[in-house]
């Protein structure tokens, strides 16, 4: 049988897009993790920011806010989609993490290239 | 037949140690990718920079150079190794890149869980 998504992801850790990026890579470091995915006030996905943004907040020498790093249109998924899905949509947009948002537009889980890689692992 | 990392393996782009971290930044932004493994002069591996390590830099207001950010104890692969072992690496120490070493030490390929992930896209 196939393997769905929600069997395979992983909780978010979601913020807002006025938070620091300081504040925003503090929380990659604390959780151990790089892609956070941007809510507004209505808990809907408004953007992703990752540690690949906060590096080119460093290579452009401006680190401010998460809403002027962060990419706003973002590729989803949804805990039923099958796993194999997913991997090739990260594939065709070269990302490695897609937030799970459920029927109310709400994000539920997070699923990056390597909880994929982990399948693999014997 | 199983898969061996040389058959999903990338072109590495390496930095040495004094590089700063601004520079490192922009290497990643420019190339489009998340790690860099760090050789001496005599072409040796002596670390891995990523993104993850630019944000714990911003997280700490300390941006400096590479080998102040650097992980030291390199964990790395072979290109004959079968790629279930490469993602079983991966998975025990939690990172998400391997640099590919062969026989005199040198590094020849690196291999990500993007790109182990995309063996699962259909
Ligand atoms: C295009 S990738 C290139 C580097 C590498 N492949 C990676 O995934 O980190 C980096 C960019 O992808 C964006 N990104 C990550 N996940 C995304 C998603 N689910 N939807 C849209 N953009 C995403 C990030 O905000 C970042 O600007
Ligand atoms: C422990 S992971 C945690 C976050 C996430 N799992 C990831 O891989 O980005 C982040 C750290 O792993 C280190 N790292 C990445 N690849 C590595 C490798 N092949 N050997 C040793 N350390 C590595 C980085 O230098 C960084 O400090």
């Amino acid at each position: 049988a196939t393997k769905l998504v929600r069997s395979v992801m992983d909780k978010p850790v979601l913020i807002y897009p006025d938070t620091s990026v300081e504040k925003a890579a503090k929380l990659m470091i604390e959780k151990g993790l790089n892609h956070l995915p941007v809510i507004d006030k209505e808990k809907k996905i408004i953007g992703i920011v990752t540690s690949w943004d906060v590096a080119k907040a460093v290579a452009s020498g401006k680190i401010g806010k998460v809403e002027e790093i962060m990419t706003k249109k973002v590729i989803t998924t949804t805990p039923d989609e099958a796993i194999e899905l997913a991997a090739k949509k990260m594939e065709m947009h070269d990302i490695s993490a897609l937030p799970v948002v459920n029927k109310d537009g709400r994000v539920v889980g997070i699923v990056t290239s390597e909880d994929l890689s982990k399948l693999l692992a014997r």
